[in-house]
Order: structure tokens, then sequence, then C-alpha cells
């Protein structure tokens, strides 16, 4: 019977490799299989779905619960993260999502850098029917994110939506950038940002974690967002950022529609790396 | 970084003239550990690790920082050999137009790789032509358009039904972002591949990627004719384990490296440089 499927060492290698592969740290494999190991040993657990569940409980643990911090009018969430990561479609998800919560967003392009950043949250933006407040292309960043956080309030809106530009953890400059975003939106309005997501390619391997430490430097970081999850990718690096940095994963990235967009479940999203 | 690793743990080792085989097991823990944080993949992981063995076994590791050195070594050759140990060149066609056809999954880098290499291309002296037939993301054209008139060089807008091949000597294909478990997609750029014979299939991966990037490639290589891998974002300081697990994997060699956002930040692909950063 399934339930009652003895556990061998040919498993145990199973679940060790299914483990790595998912992109969870060597440094949280190596003890959550020592631990393992000793539990079998012992017969504390003898069975796969026994030491499934102490596995799963053990990584489930590791992902803080996500806090509702309290916010000022308009909401203000910056999108942030890494080139390519899927921070626009992100952006136009989560405004779609909150509209059809009953929540009037506003959009906020702050892209000015890359060739045609604007032009693809401005289709965005008109697919969806929301509003967006754009900058030049060329122009400062901090200005669009700034208009649009005045452009709420004169309208109404009640949380904004800034796309920045991808950016590599690696450029100081561009860190020094988002860093002088943070400050004007709190200029804009006191206490902005009340969330900074971090954007992570759920692909993406251990360069991760040091992007969600620069970034968490640079922007305060609040909370993650890990994309692109309707691959065969697990997303296995976020651990090691709960663990380093104690951030949670907020939304998860499950397709390239508008739909595309689920809030983060710590169990389904273990059990997805389990063997 | 794998050298210091190494150092430390042949500190610790008792004062022998040659290492043990159990000891040497100690210094393939760590190295073990420095590729997986490198992205290696698990299964060129293990295969490189047995590789090191058999080989410090045969050469008589000695106890020591110089023996420390040595593994390094051991490490770095195995690694170099298995990435290829020469750079590979773009292809042309025998008879024009060459036709590139750029692959990849979802944001690896491809629109701004085409861009770049007709920016290669063109200050090499030929005429390239930029083609789109991403359909499917907003603004994805607009953003080839943008680049092609950075640079000065005509891009079209096409259909992936009927690619146009005209207007140069060289034609390159910048396609939509797909999975590899997409049937439908996946057709798509088939047939793109299909009715554009082209002297280059290049998959664009993430320098960042992580373990799925072996069996992402492993996937578009099964359904078509990749010549070559570009990795991108190398500047992002990943270490690109990636690479190496592909190739080892697929065979498919790294052929360029995206090193920037600009469009001047492209680079031949030199083994020894993408050895040494895997080895931190
Ligand atoms: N399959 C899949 N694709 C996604 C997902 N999220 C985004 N993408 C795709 O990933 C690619 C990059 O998405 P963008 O939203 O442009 O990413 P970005 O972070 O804004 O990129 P830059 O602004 O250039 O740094 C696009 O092709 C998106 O359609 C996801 O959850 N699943
Ligand atoms: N730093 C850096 N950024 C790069 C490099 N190559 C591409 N990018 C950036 O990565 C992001 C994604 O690049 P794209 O060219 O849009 O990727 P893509 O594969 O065409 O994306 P899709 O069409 O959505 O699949 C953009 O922000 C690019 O500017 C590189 O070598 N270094
Ligand atoms: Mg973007
Ligand atoms: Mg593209």
């Amino acid at each position: 019977k399934p339930e009652e499927e003895p556990v061998t060492d040919e498993w145990l290698d199973r679940l060790e490799e299914a483990l790595l592969r998912a992109d969870l740290s060597v440094s949280l494999v190596d003890p959550v299989m020592l631990q393992v190991r000793d539990v079998v040993r012992e017969g504390r657990a003898k069975t796969v779905p026994k030491v499934l569940d102490a596995v799963r409980d053990a990584l489930v643990a590791v992902i803080p619960p996500a806090a509702e911090a309290p916010a000022g009018t308009p909401r203000v969430i910056l999108v942030v993260g890494v080139n390519g990561s899927g921070k626009t479609t992100f952006a136009a998800k989560l405004a779609k999502r909150l509209r059809d919560g009953g929540e009037k967003p506003l959009l906020a392009a702050a892209d000015t850098f890359r060739a045609a950043a604007i032009e693809q949250l401005e289709s965005w933006a008109q697919r969806l029917q929301l509003p967006v407040v754009s900058g030049r292309p060329g122009g400062d960043p901090a200005a669009v994110v700034f208009d649009a956080i005045q452009a709420a309030r004169s309208r109404g809106n009640s949380v904004v939506i800034a796309d920045t530009a991808g950016r590599l953890h690696t450029k100081g400059y561009l860190m020094d950038e988002l860093e002088k975003i943070v400050r004007v939106a709190g200029r804009a309005r006191e206490g902005a940002p009340d969330e900074v997501l971090l954007v992570l390619d759920g692909t993406q391997g251990q360069n991760a974690i040091l992007q969600a430490r620069e970034f968490t430097k640079a922007a305060k970081v609040t909370g993650l967002v890990v994309t692109k999850l309707d691959g065969t990718a697990k997303g296995g690096a976020v651990f090691a950022i709960a663990n380093d940095l104690g951030l949670p994963v907020r939304w998860l990235g499950v397709g390239e529609k508008a739909e595309d967009l689920v809030p983060m479940d710590a169990r389904a999203y273990v059990t997805a790396m389990l063997p | 970084q794998l050298q210091d690793r190494l150092a430390a743990t042949f500190a610790t080792l008792q004062g022998r003239p040659r290492v043990t085989e159990a000891d040497l097991e100690e210094a393939l823990r760590d190295v073990r550990v420095a590729l997986l944080e490198a992205d290696v993949s698990f299964k060129v992981v293990k295969q490189l690790v047995a590789t090191v063995r058999e080989r410090a076994i045969g050469q008589q590791v000695v106890q020591s920082v110089s023996g420390a050195q040595q593994v390094v070594k051991i490490v770095h050759d195995a690694l170099v050999e298995m990435l290829g140990s020469e750079a590979s060149p773009l292809e042309r066609a025998t008879t024009a137009p060459t036709v590139i056809v750029m692959v990849g999954l979802q944001g690896s880098g491809k629109t701004t790789t085409s861009a770049k290499i007709a920016n290669v291309l063109r200050k090499q002296g030929r005429k390239p032509v930029l083609v789109t037939v991403d359909v499917h993301r907003p603004a994805a054209m607009d953003q080839l358009e943008a680049l092609g008139k950075q640079l000065g060089l005509p891009v079209r807008r096409a259909d992936p039904k009927s690619v146009p091949l005209d207007g140069g000597d060289t034609v390159i294909v910048d396609t939509a972002g797909r999975l590899h478990i997409d049937e439908a997609m996946m057709a798509e750029v088939e047939s793109i591949v299909a009715a554009t014979h082209p002297t280059e299939v290049l998959l664009v991966v993430d320098a960042m990627a992580g373990q799925d990037a072996v069996d992402a490639a492993s996937a578009f290589k099964a359904r078509l004719p990749i010549t070559g891998l570009v990795l991108a974002k190398v500047d992002s300081d990943a270490r690109g384990g990636a690479s190496l697990s592909i190739r080892a994997a697929t065979g498919i060699p790294v052929k360029l490296m995206g090193t920037g956002e600009k469009l001047d930040a492209i680079e031949v692909f030199h083994p020894d440089r993408l050895a040494q950063r895997i080895l931190g």
C-alpha cells in the first residue's frame, strides 16, 4: 500500500536529488538529509509518507507568513527585480486582481530605460482597461513614481503599482537609482512605498539569493513574487532567501495571461518540489 | 571560493606527505558543494566529482596548500574539457541568406541578443536584417523595432507562418519566449525552423538559470536543430553552471555571451573564462 511504502537508501537518494533539482540550496538540503537519515536510522520514521510529511513540515516552516502591513492612501507597491524576471507582466496581473477585488489601481510605467518598456505596460493597461501614468523614455523613473502617487491622490485611486526597469544587483549605479526611487516615493507620500515586491524568475538558481540581499539593502524589499512556475522549475531558491532574510513569498506567476497569478500557498509549493 | 575552501580542508588533514583516499573524499565534498552552488546540474556534478576523484587518485595529490591548488587545477581542467576547449564561431550559409533563429524560455534575452548579433555582423561589413515573429508578447515587435532604430538597421514584422528572408545577407529571426512543455508553442517554433532552413538555431539561456535549464535545453534540442547556446546576462556574475550542464547533457556548444544591456555587450565564448566563473 502506498502509505506503507518503506524508506530505502535508493529512495533517500531520490529525495535528495529532487530537492537539489528544485534549486533548493545545498546548505539547506544537506542538513535536511542528515536529519532524515538520522530519523530513519533510529526507526522514528519508516515509511515514505511519514518522511515526506516531516520534510514538508520542515520546509514550510522556513517560509514566514505574510503580514499585512498598515499602509497609507494611496497604497504604494513598487515592483523590482533583475532583467526579464516578469515584473511588467506581474504588475499588470496584480492591478487586474486588485481591480477585480474592488480596488481602484493606478499603474505607473517607471521603466524609462528599456526599449518599448512603456509601450509594453501601456498595452497591458489598455487591454485590461486600467489607468496608467507614464514617463517619457529616458526620463527620471523616480519622477514617474512621484507623479503617479500625486495623480492617484487627485483621481481617488486606492493603490499605485509602479513597474521599474530590470536591473542587475551587480550594478551599483542601478541599485542607487532604485534607492532614489524609494526615497522619492516617501516624499510623495509619507511612509511610501508600503510594499516592495522583488520579482524572482522561478527558473533561477542560487544567484537569486545574492539578488535578494542586494535588493533588500537598496530598497528594503518586503516580499517576494516567484514567476514562471507554470514551467518545470520549482523555485526552490526562495527557501535560502526566507532563511537568510525572513522575506515572505506573496504571489506566484503561473503563466503569461492576466489571470495567471495566485497567492502563495507554502504547502502546495513544497509538495511540488518533493518526489 | 573553491580554492579557499579546499585550502581550509587540506589544512585540517593530518600531516602526511600524500593525501589518502579518505582525505580526498573531504576535498571532493567541497568540490560538490562549490559546483552545486554554481548551478551545475545534479547529474553533471556527480560525473565531475567522479572524474576529479579518478584523476586526483591517479595524480597522487600531495597534502598541503599546493595539494588544494592541485585539486583546483584538476577541477578547472575537467570543466574546460566539458565546455569544449575552443570557441565556436557563428556559421555562414554557403548560399545567402544566412538565417539565424533565436529561441528560448521567456525573458532569457532573445530580442536584445538578436539586435546585438545584427550589430556585430554589420560591423563586420555584412547586411543583417532583423525579423520579429513574436505575435504573443505585448509590444514585443515595438521592442525589436526600437532596437533596430538605435542601430539604424531594418526590422520587419512578420507572422510565424510566413517569415520573409529577403533584404540582406543575414536574416536574424527573433521568436517569442516559450515553455518547452507548451505543445502549441513548440509546434510553432518547429514550423518556423522548417520554413526558414536556418544556418544557426541559437538557444538563449539566462546565465542565472538553475537546475531546470538542462531539462528545458534538452527538450528544445530534442525538437529543434539547435546549433549553439547564447549565455545572456553574464554580467550578473552568476556562476553560469547551467551552461556547463547543457553542454554536457546535449552537446550544444556555447557560442556567445551577453555581457550587458547595451547593444555592443556581446562576446565570443571563452571556455577558460567560463570555467573560472563556475569555480568561483
Ligand atoms: N510562462 C510564464 N511566462 C511569464 C510569467 N511571467 C512573465 N512571463 C514572461 O516572461 C517574459 C518577461 O516578462 P516581463 O514582464 O517583460 O519581465 P520584466 O521583468 O518586466 O523584464 P524587464 O523589464 O526587461 O526586466 C515575457 O515573455 C512574459 O510573458 C509566468 O508566470 N509564466
Ligand atoms: N544585464 C543584462 N541584461 C540583459 C542581457 N541580455 C538581455 N538583457 C535584458 O534582459 C531583459 C530581457 O531581455 P529580452 O531581450 O526582452 O528577452 P527575451 O528573451 O526576448 O524575452 P521574451 O521575448 O519575453 O521571451 C531585458 O531587460 C534586457 O535588456 C545581458 O547580457 N545583460
Ligand atoms: Mg519590464
Ligand atoms: Mg523577446
